[in-house]
C-alpha cells in the first residue's frame, strides 16, 4: 500500500539523516 | 503472488539506478519492492540504508525533494 511504502520512505531517510 | 527472489537488492542494482537518473529514497524503494524481493520491509529499509551509506552518493535537491544519485 502506499501508506506501507512511505513508513519505508521515512524509516529509510530517518536512518540516512542519521548517518549523513 | 509474485514469486520471491525476483528482483535482487544489491549494491550493484542500486548503483545502476541512481547512476541512470536522480532517484528519492520512494523511487528506490519503488524499484526493490518486497514482494518482489522477497525481504521484509525491515531488512528492506535496512538494506537500502548500508548500501546508500557505502556509496554515499550525490545529493540534489529536485522539486524540493531530496534525490540521490551517483557520477560516473
Amino acid at each position: 500500500s502506499s501508506s506501507e511504502a512511505d513508513e519505508m520512505a521515512a524509516a529509510l531517510e530517518a536512518e540516512l539523516n542519521h548517518f549523513m | 503472488a509474485a514469486s520471491s527472489g525476483e528482483v535482487q537488492l544489491t549494491e550493484e542494482a542500486v548503483r545502476r539506478y541512481l547512476s541512470r537518473k536522480p532517484m528519492t529514497t520512494k523511487d528506490l524503494l519503488k524499484k526493490f519492492q518486497t514482494k518482489r524481493t522477497g525481504l521484509s520491509s525491515d531488512a528492506t529499509v535496512n538494506a537500502l540504508a548500508q548500501l546508500l551509506k557505502r556509496l554515499d552518493p550525490e545529493r540534489k535537491l529536485i522539486a524540493d525533494k531530496m534525490h540521490f544519485f551517483l557520477k560516473e
